[in-house]
């Protein structure tokens, strides 16, 4: 998967 | 979400909520950087663009709109309101911020994951946290004196940068689908190295029951 998609961070 | 993320969360809104007690209640933003919070808001505004085209959970645009919002009202009192602008410490606030943007700027554009501007702007903020604490811990050190709201502000925002390394530590560990993203990590491992002798002060500060002061 595209690593850069997840920003489920704040 | 882990208890270290949202611990990490929690410290954070706190830092903020303690600064906007201490602006609101007291009327005083004595002992703040308004170059750090210039600093803040910048970060938030560049890392929030995804705020409207992705949703990852009500949570997560919650915690944005918060931030971006608390973000910009410490900066509007700082600056245009009549009574808290008075008591900034504009003199001893000469951090040249502007130096530290431009350099996260480059970085960024060299240093991404993905070469399009979202990708890039997210990974200017995170550079741009890193280093955002500077001018306000320069100040600090300048007044030496460390009133107790705002010693408490600055030790929260430690706090939540320690707890973020924990939480993708335990990410790492516990979810198979994590990847590493090493540009966050290396960036918030020197953000929190940089509150290092400000938490031995202050928690010495805590220990001894004493005000909190700086040495020069």
């Amino acid at each position: 998967h595209d690593k850069t998609k997840i920003k489920d961070e704040l | 979400m882990n208890i270290f993320r949202l611990a990490g969360d929690m410290t954070h809104l706190m830092s903020v909520l303690v600064l906007l007690l201490k602006i609101h209640t007291i009327k005083s933003c004595a002992g703040i950087s308004l170059k750090t919070q210039e600093l803040y808001a910048l970060v938030f505004a560049a890392r929030y663009l995804d705020i409207f085209t992705h949703y990852y959970s009500l949570y997560n645009t919650v915690m944005k709109l918060i931030f971006l919002g608390s973000s910009f009202s410490i900066l509007w009192y700082m600056k245009r309101h009549k009574v808290v602008r008075r008591s900034y410490d504009k003199d001893q606030d000469t951090f040249r911020h502007h130096f530290l943007v431009l350099p996260c700027l480059v970085l960024a554009l060299l240093i991404n994951e993905k070469f399009t501007f979202k990708e890039v702007m997210w990974t200017f903020s995170i550079y741009l946290e890193a280093v955002a604490i500077l001018p306000q811990l320069v100040l600090l050190q300048r007044t030496r004196n460390v009133d107790n709201l705002t010693g408490q502000y600055v030790f929260l925002l430690g706090a939540y940068r320690g707890l973020y390394i924990i939480n993708w530590i335990y990410r790492y560990f516990a979810e198979p689908t994590y990847s590493t993203h090493w540009i966050t990590w290396i960036s918030g491992l020197l953000q929190t190295l940089l509150y290092a002798d400000f938490f031995y002060y202050y928690i010495n500060s805590v220990k001894n029951n004493v005000r909190l002061q700086l040495p020069a």
